[in-house]
C-alpha cells in the first residue's frame, strides 16, 4: 500500500522521523515541542523533483548526492521540505533534552547504518553515524532510533535561528542548511533509503508539516 | 548541469515546494 506514497522502497519503509525537544516537568510529565515530525498520513501519490536541482546543496564530492544517485537504486531516493516549527513552548532551560527519534521497517533481517550529515551550503559540517540491529514484531522487521541525541552543532544552531527577529531571516539562513540521511545495509553496503531534507519556517499556528518528493533524473 | 548557487525559488521545483500544507 506504502509503496509510492511514502519514503521507502520494497527494502525499508520510514514510519516515524521527529526531532523534539523535551522538558521533565513536575509530577513526572513531559512537555515536549516538535521542530519537525513526519508519521504515517493518508497515502498520496508523490510528485517528482529532478535531483540536479539540488545537487548543490549537498556535498558533492566522493560520496555526494551525484555519487549516490548515479549509484542507486532511484527509488530509494526522497527530498522532504520541511516546514519546522520553532514556536517551543517549552522553556529553554538546563535540563531540556534534545532528541532525534526515528523508526524504519522491512521484511528482511538486516544491520543497518544510519548517517545523517548536516550541511551548510551544501558542505558537511557534522556527521552522526547510527547502527541499528532488527526486532522482529508482528510479522515484520523494525528498526528503532529511540531519543537520539540532537547533536550541539544542531542545537546551538536553534538557538541561533531562533534568536532572528523575523520569519523571512530564518528561512533566508534555511536556504543554505540541509540534511542528507543515507541507510544502508550494514553488511552488503546496499543502499536502503537516502532521504534529503531542505526547510522552512513553518507559519501554521498548529506546527510542523512538510512535503515529500521522489528524486528522479528527467 | 547543475543549478550552482541559483536561488531556490528560481529553481525548477514543483508548486507545492512553496506551499506548506494546510494541517489536518
Amino acid at each position: 500500500v506504502w509503496q509510492g506514497c511514502s519514503i521507502g522502497t520494497a527494502k525499508l519503509h520510514l514510519l516515524e522521523f521527529s526531532a523534539f525537544m523535551e522538558q521533565q516537568g513536575e509530577t513526572n510529565t513531559y512537555n515536549r515541542h516538535l521542530f519537525v515530525h513526519i508519521s504515517q498520513g493518508s497515502p498520496t501519490a508523490l510528485e517528482s523533483v529532478d535531483v540536479r536541482q539540488i545537487y548543490d546543496k549537498f556535498p558533492e564530492k566522493k560520496g555526494g548526492l551525484k555519487d549516490l544517485y548515479e549509484r542507486g537504486p532511484p527509488g530509494a531516493f526522497f527530498l522532504v521540505k520541511f516546514w519546522a516549527d520553532l514556536n517551543t513552548g517549552v522553556p529553554d532551560e538546563p535540563g531540556v533534552f534534545y532528541g532525534v527519534t526515528s523508526q524504519y521497517e522491512g521484511p528482511e533481517n538486516m544491520t543497518i547504518t544510519c548517517s545523517s550529515k548536516v550541511c551548510s551550503f551544501g558542505k558537511q559540517v557534522v556527521e552522526k553515524v547510527e547502527t541499528e540491529y532488527a526486532r522482529f514484531e508482528n510479522g515484520r522487521f523494525m528498526y528503532r532510533m529511540h531519543r537520539s541525541p540532537m547533536c550541539e552543532y544542531l542545537i546551538n544552531f536553534i538557538h541561533k535561528l531562533k534568536q532572528l527577529p523575523e520569519k523571512y531571516m530564518m528561512n533566508s539562513v534555511l536556504e543554505n542548511f540541509t540534511i542528507l540521511q543515507v541507510v544502508t545495509n550494514r553488511d552488503t553496503q546496499e543502499l536502503l533509503l537516502c532521504v534529503a531534507y531542505v526547510f522552512e519556517i513553518s507559519t501554521s499556528e498548529r506546527g510542523t508539516q512538510y512535503h515529500i518528493y521522489r528524486l528522479v533524473k528527467e | 548541469e547543475r543549478p550552482d548557487q541559483v536561488p531556490m525559488r528560481k529553481r525548477q521545483l514543483p508548486a507545492s515546494f512553496w506551499e506548506e500544507p494546510r494541517p489536518v
